[in-house]
């Protein structure tokens, strides 16, 4: 029953499908219900984002954004040879298009504040990073990010030291304390056999990892597998799939529309869109509540490529699909009835050193490691979230390798895919691999770690030289995660999707930032303009003052009578343009002795310009005032005259 | 020349080190650190570009502008290594590189 003016609004197919019904995010019955993202800012990290296109601009938030390629404020894409940087407006408008505006198309929250962070149009650091990610984070709510390392199927790479710190900080204070959502896109590198377990934004249990299926539910000829995915949303597919409709920059060769928006970067934003209408009705929701509801919600389907599995808690997950589709209208209902998870419970076995080969044969290697009640005990974790395997193995071909990790549960994990593009002799150093296909299962049991070697080379043979085991989770038990599914499954209907019901939500705490106001470089060099400017001026009036002082004969005879002034020339006092220039003093000496001038006393007569000759009564009395020396006693005159002077 | 929020981390195009500083708690941490900071550039030859981000105690040491051989540029990164090796206020250190990142 929705309807938009905006032309392109009947092609975006991800938000109402008419041609396969349910193939779409199915949120037009929360826009019905008034839930748009109102109140909620999301950023897009991105290579900036065009906020003057009519599309963007009136949900535009400057205070949100930054720009740190240029380092101003303001974060407007800079075209650039390749017409490439149209990628991070595309984003923000398939989250905040304006809708009703009769132009191009409707973003999933197009009632919420979109901000960009341009930090992808040049030179990117580890420090850049870390700034970007708790850039302005009290104000931006969820940080959409459709990039990552190459998707080569060689690399392995993720945040670094400070990108790290930065992701922990955003959870811990941002968003006044209930953390910051960070929505990842998983990878476009399936057609080099790729897998997101070998980047590091996807690995971390502080991102929301998201994939890409196309219109038919399949997974797209680009799209990787991993274990830590965990869920996935439309994007485009193949040539004869459609892709997403959203907004476009109008640089270059821009239309300001686009039919072509496509890989896990399409993906990332719809899922920003939706995590920023759950937070409509449940602002409180922290950045794990968010996470259990995407797993809680996730809808699986039809797929038989994709290699369902339920675990032990009733989840069913998917290398493909992670915990499925996501749904607008179930995240909604969840969020608006969801109360917090328990505080995040955490394990870390100590560092297992084995120096094991690993057979070159289809025997693997493997490993186990018992998680006992007691080593539970002090953190009170009971079911799992995350769990996150750091090894460090030496091979000759890294690619060659396949890791596999099983929950107690015997839940399979397959955390570490063979790249046959990965000829890295490097092996791994300290790298951590993390699932998320136990959630919700008994953290207590063994764990086991299974090693092979695919390679069919017979190189010289790799060793485990050390592996180091973390369990995420916290204390709720199997029983309290049943009830949960129950009652969510209790709210699907709607029945509390209206403004009647709220639940209590604690407010945030008020962290300041750190945003001291400095001058940016821009400013100051502007001031260094005016200043220069103003310098500049300063000497050449001075000069032009001294100069015309000096070429004016100025020689008052004052010893006999009264002063003679230099004949102003008719001209010029007809123009009202002579310089008047007098002493402020008479020769008479402070002391009253001294140079006392015959004949009438000497005063320093003001001349004031002509404007006295226009009289009244001010004026008249200023003439007064200007011949103050003959109103005033000598002795208060003297002082008058020396203060004066 | 400090831009809003921290580290002038625009663009590096020179040799830039990220450090972790031990410091005080409390009231005028903040302070204390960044006159650590300053402290510590000056003895590194480098310029304190302010706090990376909103992580408290870490700082942004840059080279200043200029261009330089690439002979120069290996004794200054040996000799800013050195410094920041054996600094005791200095937690953790690491030098700043580029980082590959693509669009999805």
């Amino acid at each position: 029953g929705v309807h938009f003016n905006d032309p392109k609004y009947p092609q975006q197919w991800h938000l109402n499908n008419r041609r396969s019904p349910g193939r779409d995010i199915n949120v037009t019955g929360v826009w019905e219900r008034n839930v748009t993202g109102r109140g909620v800012t999301v950023v897009v990290v991105d290579d900036g984002v065009e906020h003057t296109i009519q599309d963007i601009a009136p949900n535009y938030s400057p205070e949100g954004s930054y720009d740190l390629n240029s380092n101003d404020p303001d974060p407007m894409p800079h075209p650039d040879l390749e017409n490439g940087n149209h990628h991070g407006t595309r984003c923000a408008g398939e989250i905040a298009a304006v809708p009703n505006n009769s132009f191009c198309a409707v973003g999933v929250a197009f009632g919420s504040r979109i901000a960009g962070i341009r930090v992808l149009d040049g030179p990117l650091t580890d420090s850049m990073e870390a700034v970007a990610f708790n850039k302005h984070y009290q104000i931006n709510d969820i940080y959409s990010c459709s990039w990552g390392p190459d998707d080569d199927g060689k690399t392995v790479d993720g945040p670094h030291q400070l990108g790290k710190a930065a992701l922990q900080h955003g959870v811990i204070a941002g968003r006044q304390g209930f953390g910051s959502i960070f929505v990842v896109a998983s990878g476009n590198g399936g057609q080099h056999n790729d897998n997101c377990n070998y980047d590091g934004y996807a690995n971390s249990i502080y991102t929301v990892t998201i994939g890409a299926v196309d219109e038919e539910g399949r997974m797209p000829f680009y799209a990787e597998e991993c274990a830590s995915m965990l869920a996935v949303t439309f994007s485009g597919g193949d040539k004869m799939l459609r892709s997403i409709v959203t907004t476009d920059w109008d640089l270059q060769k821009g239309t300001g529309c686009t039919e072509g928006h496509t890989g896990t970067s399409a993906a990332a934003p719809l899922a920003a869109g939706m995590i920023a209408l759950m937070l409509q009705v449940r602002p409180c929701l922290t950045w794990r509540d968010v996470q259990h509801i995407i797993v809680f919600t996730a809808t699986r389907y039809e797929d038989r490529h994709a290699d369902w599995i339920t675990n032990e808690a009733g989840f069913s997950h998917s290398h493909q699909h992670g915990f499925g589709l996501l749904n607008a209208w179930r995240l909604v209902n969840a969020a608006k009835i969801w109360t917090s998870v328990p505080y995040l419970a955490s394990y870390v076995s100590p560092v297992l050193k084995e120096n094991k080969a690993i057979p070159l044969s289809a025997r693997p290697l493997e490993v186990l490691w018992n998680v006992s009640r007691m080593d539970l005990d002090m953190s009170g974790l009971k079911t799992l979230e995350h769990v996150a395997v750091t090894v460090s193995i030496t091979h000759p071909r890294r690619g060659s390798l396949e890791v596999k990790l099983f929950c107690p549960s015997g839940m399979m994990s397959l955390i570490g895919a063979p790249r046959s593009l990965d000829s890295d002799p490097n092996g791994f150093n300290d790298w951590t691999f993390s699932t998320v296909r136990c959630w919700g299962e008994r953290a207590k049991g063994t764990y086991r770690l299974v090693i092979r070697d695919v390679g069919d080379e017979t190189s010289q043979a790799g060793v485990l030289r050390q592996w180091q085991l973390t369990l995420y989770g916290s204390v709720w038990s199997p029983v309290d995660i049943r009830d949960r599914q129950r009652l969510l499954e209790s709210a699907m209907s709607g029945k509390y999707l209206h403004d009647g019901f709220t639940l209590p939500c604690p407010p945030g705490l008020n962290i300041p930032e750190e945003d001291g106001y400095t001058i940016t470089p821009n400013t100051l060099k502007t001031l260094v303009l005016i200043g220069c400017f103003t310098v500049f001026w300063t000497i050449y009036y001075t000069l032009e003052v001294y100069l015309s002082q000096r070429n004016v004969a100025f020689r008052p005879i004052c010893r006999s009578g009264p002063c003679h002034w230099p004949q102003r020339s008719q001209k010029a006092k007809e123009e009202g343009t002579e310089l008047e220039s007098m002493p402020l003093c008479s020769s008479q000496d402070p002391g009253g002795v001294g140079l006392e001038s015959e004949g009438s006393p000497t005063t320093s007569r003001l001349h004031a310009p002509d404007l006295l000759d226009q009289g009244d009564w001010s004026l008249s009395q200023s003439r007064g005032a200007l011949d103050v020396p003959q109103l005033l006693p000598p002795d208060l005159l003297q002082g008058k005259e020396a203060q004066m002077c | 020349l400090v831009g809003a929020g921290g580290p002038r981390a625009q663009g590096p195009r020179g040799l830039s080190w990220a450090v972790r500083l031990d410091g005080p708690e409390g009231e005028g941490a903040e302070e204390s650190l960044e006159r650590r900071a300053d402290a510590l550039a000056q003895a590194t030859g480098l310029m304190n570009a302010g706090r990376i981000g909103e992580l408290q105690g870490h700082y942004l040491l840059v080279q200043p502008a200029g261009h330089r051989q690439a002979r120069q540029v290996k004794a200054i990164r040996q000799q800013v290594e050195a410094v920041l090796a054996r600094h005791e206020a200095v937690r953790w250190h690491s030098e700043q590189r580029l980082l590959k990142r693509t669009k999805r």
